[in-house]
């Protein structure tokens, strides 16, 4: 996280706000509860509070306005700058203005009045732009359901005002992961298109052969309709689709649109009722066949007939000597499984049917 | 040598990005060259959004200045 230069703060935690006009997007009641929600995220965690005003100035002024609004830092019409607001201090101090060229919404479907609103009302509290992807502060908007506050924005503004004496429980987003944690594990890997995806939490990190540095990103950014928590993935390239398993569910990915019919329920693939979730998939492009890990056991299912292969499943202690007996993910390149499991990445050949080296897990991630 | 047209389009968000969230001084003491003020401000947001340090206006680093965000700058006052 980061404050503003030396750390500009409300002096008096009773902050008083006032809504100067309303956008047409929505209606009134929909932005005053938008706002009145912005404020209680930053109240839940801190002394703070916050009194509406109707009249007279007040520490925080919310208004709506488009290209130049009277303070010599014009918008820009649809996209790009979505809103704006001056840290603590007395005059335009801590006034927050939005962009009316936006489409206003209370859900995904444009920009999220709320989520702006948080992300705004922490400048006009003190908080600057963090770097942390995770966090409610980063400069880039994404759409993000339940509490919006990571830790790293509650360590921030804690910095300055201290917690909440009468806490209500708030459940934080977790930071983003860290690719050099030494003890990084992966939720899920998958080719697509030549390029390399690491799913892990609620972010995928996208490696692509001439990009050394892997770039992290929210999943919902680029797949909204996805869970923000995925098993297992693999590509088949013969039909150029990725198919991502979480929990008893998997979607079909065209490239970034989903497949219509998705998502399906594992079970169609032909695993038992008894299976939850699938921890691993591999599609092995020498013989056509999907690998899908759940415990310790595998399966192996023929893309081309679409049914699964008759004498499975069959232990992974059994058939890949030398692993671990679980898989958190795997790849498949040149003749070589790869599996992931916690913080170590075992490279299998599948010709000589032995693992042939132990390497650090995020060792792919150029650490 | 003049950009070609998509570059110079690139090159003029580029630095309007960097004027209004990083700090670079206007005119033409901002633009290209080693070390130039352009240079060091594209590092500057690299090192930001932990993108490959490179000081060019490579596609993640323009993808990013692309996406809609907030009109607060990154750095400083």
């Amino acid at each position: 996280y980061n404050h503003f230069p030396r750390h500009l703060k409300w002096q008096n935690n009773n902050v008083t706000f006032r809504i100067l006009n309303y956008t047409p997007d929505l209606k009134k009641s929909d932005v005053d509860r938008a706002i009145r929600n912005a404020l209680n995220v930053w109240a839940d965690v801190t002394p703070l509070t916050f009194k509406k005003l109707h009249v007279g100035n007040a520490d925080i002024m919310i208004s709506f306005g488009s290209k130049e609004h009277g303070d010599y830092n014009p918008f820009d019409g649809p996209d790009g700058l979505l809103a704006h607001a001056y840290p603590p201090g007395q005059g335009i101090g801590g006034d927050t203005h939005f962009d009316e060229d936006e489409h206003w919404t209370k859900d995904s479907s444009s920009y999220n009045l709320f989520v702006v609103a948080a992300h705004e009302l922490g400048h006009a509290l003190g908080m600057s732009h963090s770097s942390n992807a995770g966090a409610l502060m980063y400069p880039v908007y994404t759409y993000t359901t339940g509490y919006p506050l990571s830790e790293d924005d509650i360590e921030g503004i804690q910095a300055l005002y201290g917690p909440n004496p009468n806490p209500r429980k708030v459940k934080p987003k977790p930071d983003a992961p860290n690719k050099c944690d030494p003890s990084l594990s992966f939720d899920a890997v998958t080719e697509l298109r030549g390029e390399t995806i690491i799913f892990k939490d609620r972010f995928y990190w996208r490696i692509h052969p001439q990009m050394v540095e892997p770039e992290q990103t929210l999943i919902k950014s680029t797949w909204p309709s996805i869970p923000n928590k995925v098993d297992a993935a693999y590509e088949n390239p013969e039909k150029d689709i990725v198919i991502i398993f979480s929990g008893i569910r998997m979607w079909a990915l065209n490239g970034y649109n989903i497949v219509d019919g998705y998502p399906k329920y594992i079970h169609k693939l032909g695993l038992p009722k008894t299976v939850r979730k699938v921890d691993a998939a591999v599609y092995i492009r020498d013989t056509g066949k999907t690998l899908l890990f759940t415990e310790e056991d595998y399966w192996s299912y023929d893309e081309a007939t679409g049914t699964m292969d008759s004498g499975y499943p069959r232990t992974i202690e059994e058939d890949f000597p030398g692993m671990d007996d679980e898989v958190d993910a795997a790849a498949y390149h040149y003749g070589y499984l790869y599996f992931f499991h916690e913080q170590l990445q075992y490279e299998y050949s599948y010709t000589s049917r032995k693992v042939m080296r132990i390497l650090r897990t995020n060792s792919i991630l150029n650490c | 040598v003049p950009l070609p047209s998509g570059d110079k389009d690139n090159q003029n968000l580029a630095e309007k990005y960097l004027r209004r969230f990083y700090g670079l001084p206007a005119g033409l003491q901002g633009r290209q060259g080693a070390s130039s003020p352009f240079e060091t401000k594209i590092k500057e947001m690299q090192r930001f959004f932990k993108l490959k340090v490179t000081g060019n206006l490579d596609d993640n680093t323009l993808d990013l200045m692309k996406q809609a965000r907030c009109g607060v700058p990154d750095i400083g006052e």
